[in-house]
């Protein structure tokens, strides 16, 4: 079971960064996925996707990441964005 | 809605058809046909023409329709049946701008059953982003990113209202007077800042491919290999983050300046910090800064021989995803933790320590451990790894792979010896 669970976790983790809930490792800046970035994408995803927002992998949240889709992501260019945003405050 | 940034600079656009479903009982006719009016259901809401290209294949034209599998030289490959169906490039001057490409391993359909895809459906969504649209957290939206099944006729079908706003941003609504829509020019997306220049780390380019690494562990789904005062890091799917490495002592804030070598890093499982051993004492950082309090004596973990010697270093550090334990070793010995509850002083488990050599067929003094994949423990030393499955022990024999191939993007070995195998020394290795 927790072989499962490290295993959902990881594949969460590449889900979000694909479609763009999770800034791409960057070489220039290199960033650690945080625990609670990774928290906070899950909720953007919960709530863009219309579930409920939990910022844990539920069943909800698992059943959303293997239903079919487009490739291309859902955020585009939030990184910058949120720079930006942390600039102007 | 969401908008891409990017529009056409024109009302009048052509399209074609350049391959095919082949695994669909869908004819070309009518995949023209569904597609005609997938574009139409655009053109109904925004002033927009578009005309079919005559002959497929060699037709260009401004959306280029394809239905490929796997790789197929767009740097997005598919993934076969499920997962991802299809995707669309937005509009520009690139040569791939307005190209439309269906996952050809999907059972393409109109108003099929449940195990197949509704074409005309997924097709008004790819034309969304060819036209400009991002995807959309309404509800109802043909641009939301999950397929929910097919949206019906094809005669009656009309864009909801989120899906019309958007597209009459772009190009203005139809029968206007002021074509263009109400802002010609979409925001665009901030500029990125200039870049800064990086101070490249020294080690050589190639120098990741020489293995013997001090310690390598599994943070966060991502694979780090220390050596010396220098680190490289993989993604989940296998690639490298740079193939130059990076110092630690910049990444990871709160070591010692001057830290030339880790002994063992692992993630703790109960609240994700990060435990850093350095000879005789030992850092948790919370993400990549130290908390305080540390540097902390190793004696804290209770780890001691038969002879009652305190220990001066961990060799390799791991949890076990087989049971959740933590597992320390140290000189061809190793002690068992549960850090399920308690983040303090540690406790081994009783009838601990114990020998290296009840992980049959692993190096005894590894450089380091972690688990990864199907929550297999993976044992690193020298220039290769071995692979011990899920839960087992006593395995019967596994063979040494190799590490900078397998892992850091590095050429083959040289046909040399492989390692003896340290379960089995006697038996011979024809792994290599």
């Amino acid at each position: 079971r927790a072989a499962a669970q490290s295993n959902q976790y990881s594949r969460a983790v590449d889900w979000l960064s694909r479609y763009g809930y999770l800034p791409p490792p960057d070489p220039l800046t290199s960033k650690l996925q945080t625990k609670e970035g990774i928290e906070q994408a899950i909720r953007v995803m919960q709530r863009f996707g219309g579930i409920q927002e939990t910022g844990i992998i539920d069943s909800e949240t698992l059943k959303l990441m293997s239903t079919p889709r487009c490739s291309l992501p859902d955020i585009v260019g939030g990184e910058e964005m949120r720079r930006r945003r942390r600039r102007k405050r | 809605y969401a908008l891409s940034g990017l529009k056409w600079h024109k009302t009048d656009l052509t399209w074609s058809v350049h391959s095919y479903p082949s695994r669909s009982n869908v004819s070309p006719e009518q995949v023209r046909t569904l597609l005609a009016h997938a574009l139409k259901a655009w053109s109904d809401a925004a002033p927009l023409n578009f005309r079919q290209l005559p002959g497929d294949g060699a037709a260009g034209g401004d959306i280029r329709v394809s239905f490929a599998s796997l790789l197929h030289n767009d740097g997005y490959p598919f993934d076969g049946p499920g997962g991802t169906l299809a995707h669309a490039f937005f509009p520009g001057l690139d040569e791939v701008s307005g190209d439309t490409h269906f996952d050809d391993h999907e059972t393409w359909s109109y108003r099929g059953g449940d195990s197949t895809t509704d074409l005309f459906t997924v097709a008004v969504h790819e034309f969304g982003h060819a036209l400009g649209l991002s995807h959309s957290s309404s509800d109802p939206s043909i641009m939301r990113p999950y397929y929910q099944g097919p949206v019906g006729d094809v005669a009656q079908y009309k864009l909801d209202l989120d899906d019309r706003l958007a597209i009459q941003q772009l190009y203005g609504a139809r029968g206007d007077t002021r074509p263009g829509g109400v802002n010609p020019d979409p925001p665009l997306f901030p500029s990125p800042l200039p870049p800064r220049p990086t101070r490249l780390p020294e080690p050589s380019f190639n120098e990741r491919c020489q293995g013997g690494f001090d310690a390598v562990a599994n943070i966060r789904g991502e694979v780090f290999f220390f050596r010396g005062a220098h680190f490289w890091r993989t993604k989940r799917d296998g690639s490298l983050v740079s193939l130059r490495p990076a110092l630690i002592t910049n990444f990871w804030m709160g070591l010692p300046t001057g830290t030339n070598k880790v002994d063992a890093v692992y993630e703790r499982k109960s609240d994700s910090k990060i435990i850093f051993f350095i000879g005789s004492q030992y850092w948790v950082f919370s993400d990549t800064k130290v908390m305080s309090g540390y540097p902390r004596p190793l004696s804290d973990w209770r780890m001691t021989t038969p002879s009652g010697a305190a220990l001066d270093r961990v060799d390799a550090a791991f949890v076990w995803a087989h049971n959740g334990k933590t597992y320390l070793f140290s000189g061809g010995q190793f002690w068992r933790f549960d850090e399920s509850q308690k983040t303090g002083n540690q406790e081994p488990d009783p009838g601990y320590p114990r020998s290296n050599h009840l992980w049959t067929g692993m190096p005894t003094h590894m450089d380091d451990v972690i688990t990864w994949g199907e929550g297999d423990a993976y044992f690193f030393k020298d220039d290769f790894y071995w692979v011990l499955k899920d839960g087992g022990m006593n395995q019967e024999y596994v063979s040494p792979k190799a590490t900078g191939m397998d892992w850091l993007r590095c050429p083959g070995p040289p046909p040399t010896a492989a390692p003896q195998n340290p379960g089995k020394p006697k038996e011979c290795i024809c792994a290599l």
